[in-house]
């Protein structure tokens, strides 16, 4: 009977940067991702949608620390000039929220939850990246404590200092 | 010193399903989760990146069991009609393949590897969706245990038997 969230994660460290019009053709994603692996980047989470554009390319969101951006940026150039079209596009400042729960997986309904707790703060998800005991999502940068709290209490694991 | 993959897992009674053009305003996420909840429909993993279509709307994926689509999609009808504009889109048949360890944190570039394993064998990602210690991408069906077995001898877990 395990819990479907015994714990929320807040990073608010962190920055998105996505790669517009990406090639859609084996190999892509995986040099992307070695390109800034060889100058030591650590991606916290790489989103990529179903969704192509007209041209039939994809584009690449990725997750990382704020201070290694433009490190990963820098690493990206060399791809980007291999690539006529394709573009790096920075996010806004954001915050990431993650709810963590071994029960996940055999509970109907948390990711719901989730997100209802932190729409009624009014707060909008920019971007969602769940796997079976982990859900998560962005947030402004400015919302991330506060969407942390409304579903720390939506869960029942009492209020956080803030 | 845990190894950053342990596991390699794949899905292959999967379908994906998405919803085109929702409105990007706190409580839609929640809602369309919500809603397939009440019907009883636990999803495997959720989408959706940063990309924005010309009117501001989104798009999420949904990736659930196959033999549930269909319900999802009745699901998600009463929704739709109170979002003009919005429309369910059927993914072709998917297989995904994760794989799973608590080192990937501390590991820099374990998801290039396991794409770049998956390149090699002329497959073609369709979505990713990572997170601390699971990176997930979702191929074609047909090749799904082909990219299972590529991924599994990357990390030297041995071959599988198919
Ligand atoms: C698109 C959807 O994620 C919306 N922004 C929400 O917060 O629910
Ligand atoms: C877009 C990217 O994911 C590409 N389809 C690949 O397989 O690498």
């Amino acid at each position: 009977n395990l819990p479907e969230v015994r714990g929320i994660a807040l990073d608010i460290e962190q920055a998105q940067l996505s790669v517009i019009g990406v090639p859609d053709k084996p190999g892509t994603a995986a040099s992307l991702c070695l390109a800034m692996a060889d100058f030591g980047i650590n991606l916290d989470a790489i989103v990529q949608s179903e969704r192509q554009h007209e041209n039939g390319s994809r584009d690449i969101s990725f997750i990382l620390k704020k201070e290694e951006r433009k490190l990963a940026e820098n690493a990206l150039v060399p791809l980007l000039s291999a690539w006529p079209g394709t573009r790096l596009q920075e996010g806004p400042a954001i915050a990431r929220v993650s709810a963590v729960g071994a029960g996940m997986p055999s509970t109907v309904g948390t990711a719901g939850k989730m997100f209802r707790a932190i729409a009624n703060e009014n707060i909008n998800i920019g971007m969602i990246a769940t796997s079976e005991i982990r859900t998560s999502c962005v947030v402004a940068q400015k919302d991330g404590i506060k969407a942390l709290n409304a579903v720390h209490s939506k869960f029942n694991l009492g209020k956080l200092k803030t």
